[in-house]
């Protein structure tokens, strides 16, 4: 079904001898090629997006990274990929992206330590994809201090197993991965929380979600308020809202349907 | 330079089976608010005659055996049919109806090739 998106009874009305006139068989041939089209992503209906839907960067730099739709010559910023992904991604034919909802946020701001909990809703991912890996991006913004040198902050990255029962107490949580940074860098950090998301995927009701921890330095030239912007974990942290859209963290799950070849070789398909 | 008085050969007006440019730009159809990229998509299709297994320009021969082969055909039988025999995946970005940004790869998208089958 997939061969040849057009419509077999009106392919030569749209080749060389230009449009048809009658307004009704543009309609019928667009509606049964956009049907397809729709059915072939798996569709119900036409998505109809706000214009305050975000394509992430990072999406547009795979899709041109890999893409050969796309003319290569034409130099592009490169995103760098988790080295955990690579392996895992270049034999998806699915990439999806996510944002968490802002809704469920928990952000603790203690002395010396930064928590923020991400709930994703990954309903939308079909039941017979299989999610191989996915990453956990998050952005860090370059701390200017006084003494020049960075100071350095620990960050954690835990799946929560049962929410807290209160507010005082803590929830029960794993540590998915881990990564010591430096605050004088400006950059994308990918972790590695494949093993979580994958069974939320299969197990929704195993969702709790991500902890993201914190740990800000001791001896820093920089004050604590300046080290909390340093890692971009929440909207409230930061001034300027506009740079939120991109900069916000990014879900990344990397899966197959069964169907096809993976994305990140889409040309070394070509038969 | 054309010969003068010389007919200019006529185009045989049935052409032989190939593959045929269409592009379907998908701000055209405004697709383009929910298909990030590409800006469109190079279809393409198959489209002609297949004289298969005998070519009619054989029946200008009185050879036995071309006579007897061309007058030996079974016109019931079904021509063979103008179809893709090779294919390529695009990979295409796009918004879902959850918001959520897609990167996926389809398989046999593009005709590469045509054929007589």
């Amino acid at each position: 079904g997939a061969v040849g998106l057009i419509p077999d009874i009106d392919r030569r009305k749209y080749s060389d001898s230009g449009r048809q006139t009658a307004e009704r068989s543009d309609m019928n041939f667009l509606n049964a090629f956009e049907q397809r089209l729709l059915s072939m992503f798996g569709l119900k209906r036409r998505p109809t997006p706000s214009a305050s839907a975000v394509v992430p960067q990072y999406m547009l730099d795979l899709y041109h990274m890999h893409s050969e739709n796309d003319d290569l010559n034409i130099r592009r910023p490169r995103s760098t990929m988790g080295k955990h992904v690579e392996r895992a991604a270049s034999r998806a034919n699915t990439i999806r992206g996510f944002h968490h909802e802002e809704a469920f946020e928990a952000l603790s701001s203690l002395k010396g330590k930064t928590t923020q909990q991400f709930f994703f809703n990954l309903t939308s991912v079909p039941v017979e994809e299989l999610i191989t890996a996915a990453e956990l991006r998050i952005f860090r913004d370059q701390v200017l201090s006084e003494a020049g040198t960075g100071g350095f902050h620990r960050i954690n990255i835990y799946e929560v197993f049962r929410p807290a029962p209160a507010t005082s107490k803590e929830p029960l949580t794993r540590l998915l991965d881990t990564r010591l940074v430096q605050d004088s860098h400006t950059r994308w950090e990918s972790f590695d929380v494949g093993s979580a998301v994958g069974r939320w995927a299969r197990e929704s009701h195993h969702n709790h979600g991500i902890l993201v921890e914190v740990l800000h330095p001791k001896e820093s030239g920089a004050s604590e308020e300046a080290q909390r912007k340093h890692v971009r974990v929440s909207r409230s942290l930061h001034s300027d809202e506009d740079s939120w859209a991109q900069a916000r963290p990014l879900l990344v799950t990397y899966s197959h349907d069964g169907q096809g070849s993976a994305v990140l070789h889409a040309n070394r398909e070509k038969r | 330079q054309a010969r003068r008085g010389q007919k200019p050969r006529r185009k045989n007006p049935r052409t032989n089976c190939r593959r045929h440019a269409l592009y379907v730009d998908f701000s055209d159809v405004g697709w383009n608010e929910w298909i990030v990229a590409p800006p469109g998509y190079h279809a393409f299709y198959c489209h002609g005659e297949c004289p298969f297994p005998l070519s009619d320009h054989l029946n200008s021969t009185n050879h036995a055996i071309v006579q007897t082969l061309v007058n030996s055909v079974n016109s019931n039988i079904p021509r063979a049919c103008c179809v893709p025999t090779e294919l390529s995946p695009i990979s295409l970005l796009y918004l879902d109806e959850h918001e959520k940004v897609i990167l996926k790869n389809y398989q046999d998208m593009v005709v590469e090739g045509c054929g007589c089958r």
